[in-house]
């Protein structure tokens, strides 16, 4: 599930949620 | 837990919501009742003023093809951008509800597999939730606050855009005379997000043990806030049922879009919670 899911796992990931959108 | 426990869980998730959610209830029907002085949003209510009003919404936009775009009729390619700012925009909201969700006690400690199915499932129910205080009969804000756009315009796009906004407005100004202010806000969205049964979950039994918690806090809460609102806490849970037709419905016109418009792109995020989800 976490591989198919790759930003929302980062977005969960990381405190400050430096994704680039 | 007592009492005191439950007040401060709202405390603690009024606090998150405020903090992640930039344009509360307040805001919006302040703006909508036109209470913010000079500042009034900008109006879209046709093809021009959409033109006018694009420099307003201030997101990242996702390049359509030049050669497409060249062989398409202008509102077409104006469509479609909309509809792309539109997607910038939730995969920006659904980050903001990660971290809302992310700040619910608990949620953190569960099974990382489990928090992704409870956002995936969840956001979307979220997202519509949270465009309730920005709708009355008339219209919605978009743009954080900056731009009202009208629901006959909305209507008025070809299809299945012209389709993918009206349910949200005949669900949301029915939602709206539940009268909830943001702090009763905060534990509903906290409840929709704790939900046990969504599919695939591996571990039901912690999710349910904090939903009730939640449920508990927002129980208490509706009680103190809304005292003379009989049964406001069922005809919230009703709401739940509802919400979760929305979003089939939702998610189908999306796959819908995707089949017959050759150039829609759908947000990389966008893709992941919808892929597979009903």
């Amino acid at each position: 599930l976490k591989e198919k899911h790759k930003i929302l796992h980062q977005l969960l990931q990381n405190s400050t949620s430096p994704v680039d959108l | 837990p007592d009492a005191a426990d439950l007040r401060a869980l709202a405390r603690h998730l009024y606090e998150a919501y405020l903090k992640y959610f930039p344009l509360t209830k307040v805001k919006a029907r302040a703006i909508l009742s036109g209470k913010t002085g000079d500042n009034v949003p900008f109006v879209i209510h046709d093809m021009k003023s959409l033109m006018e009003g694009e420099q307003f919404i201030n997101c990242k936009q996702i390049p359509i093809q030049e050669q497409q775009r060249q062989s398409m009729a202008p509102s077409d390619a104006l469509e479609l951008r909309f509809f792309h700012s539109c997607q910038s925009r939730s995969a920006e909201a659904v980050r903001e509800v990660t971290e809302f969700a992310k700040s619910i006690p608990g949620f953190i400690d569960l099974d990382l597999n489990d928090q992704v199915t409870l956002l995936k499932y969840g956001v979307i129910e979220v997202l519509i939730i949270m465009m309730a205080p920005l709708m009355n009969k008339d219209g919605t804000l978009i743009s954080y606050g900056q731009i009202f756009m009208t629901r006959e315009f909305l209507k008025s796009l070809r299809k299945p855009f012209s389709q993918m906004m009206e349910p949200k407005f005949e669900f949301s100004v029915k939602f709206n005379t539940l009268e909830l202010d943001d702090s009763d806000m905060a534990l509903f969205l906290a409840v929709i997000i704790l939900s046990g049964d969504r599919p695939g979950l591996l571990n039901v039994k912690p999710i349910e043990q904090l939903q009730e918690t939640v449920l508990h806090s927002l129980e208490l809460q509706l009680k103190l806030n809304h005292p003379d609102s009989l049964q406001l806490f069922a005809k919230l849970l009703q709401k739940m049922t509802d919400l979760r037709q929305i979003v089939t419905d939702h998610v189908h016109l999306i796959q819908l879009l995707k089949k017959t418009e050759v150039d829609m792109c759908l947000h990389p995020l966008l893709q992941e919670i919808m892929k597979d989800l009903y």
